[in-house]
């Protein structure tokens, strides 16, 4: 069986807001572990793959490796209920046919309890090779939702471009261009939003842009986010949590 | 204009 509290429940509602556009069904996978979930999206261009590591839950517990079959639309919605500062304890059996949802207030004088049905999900996981990446970018995660929403205003794609010197985002369309550039700035006094480049060599890749932002809905899970990319390879775009990541890959565009 | 690949062309199923 699994029981897992989850101090800050906030943590997975956000995780949730995250995912749910992106996939509607998945297995979360429950292990020693703790909590992991890998989907890829209905057209096969994105995958989604999350950890919630065991030291993140306080208690952790989960005897034998479990798969729950969730319909994150629905989970989705059962979290709304719970408040933002509540502690979340998720538990199931080892039938798995149901996921128990307790909510408690930080007065512990407001107990709600909900039990979402699970579903028998087939799904395959996918394996991702290990890849050195050729650039790999640290920035601000809020500053990357602005980019990708503010060039979404010109084009269904963006071509990403990364040097030594920094890294630009250009969109072309009907209406015209546009690009933002972001120096290397490892010295600014804020760290939190510096740009950072580690790189073996140029890229130059496109990617859709609605897929991208899709991707910056987990911008309240970190403050920061890192593009790992190599040409030719799926885009990783990885936002850590204190005990976990979520990480999404994207399939590039590449041209005739 | 650029292809959209799919993933499964990167990553094969396990």
């Amino acid at each position: 069986m699994l029981e897992a509290r989850l101090q800050t429940g906030a943590l997975l509602k956000k995780v949730l807001e995250a995912i749910k556009e992106l996939i509607t069904d998945a297995n979360f996978d429950c292990s020693d572990n703790g909590i992991a979930l890998q989907a890829m999206d209905n057209s096969h261009v994105a995958l989604v793959a999350l950890l919630l590591r065991h030291d993140g839950f306080e208690p952790y517990r989960c005897d034998r490796s479990l798969a729950l079959g969730v319909n994150l639309v629905s989970l989705s919605k059962v979290l709304r209920c719970a408040g933002n500062d509540d502690i979340i304890t998720l538990k199931a059996d080892d039938t798995a046919d149901v996921l128990s949802l307790t909510f408690e207030n930080t007065d512990n004088d407001r107990i709600s309890e909900y039990e979402l049905k699970l579903m028998d999900i087939d799904s395959e996981h996918l394996g991702i090779p290990d890849t050195t990446y050729e650039a790999v970018v640290q920035m601000s995660s809020a500053e990357f939702a602005r980019i990708c929403k503010d060039l979404q205003v010109l084009s269904d794609s963006v071509q990403i471009d990364v040097t030594k010197e920094g890294v630009k985002f250009g969109a072309k369309g009907e209406l015209g261009s546009g690009a933002v550039t972001l120096k290397q700035n490892g010295n600014v006094d804020k760290e939190e939003e510096a740009t950072l480049i580690e790189l073996q060599q140029n890229v130059s890749l496109n990617f859709s842009l609605k897929y991208l932002v899709n991707f910056t809905k987990a911008t309240p899970l970190a403050s920061r986010v890192s593009l790992s990319m190599s040409s030719e390879v799926p885009l990783l775009v990885e936002y850590k949590m204190e005990a976990g990541y979520i990480r999404y890959y994207l399939a590039p565009k590449i041209g005739e | 204009a650029p292809v959209q690949k799919s993933l499964l062309s990167f990553f094969k199923p396990k």
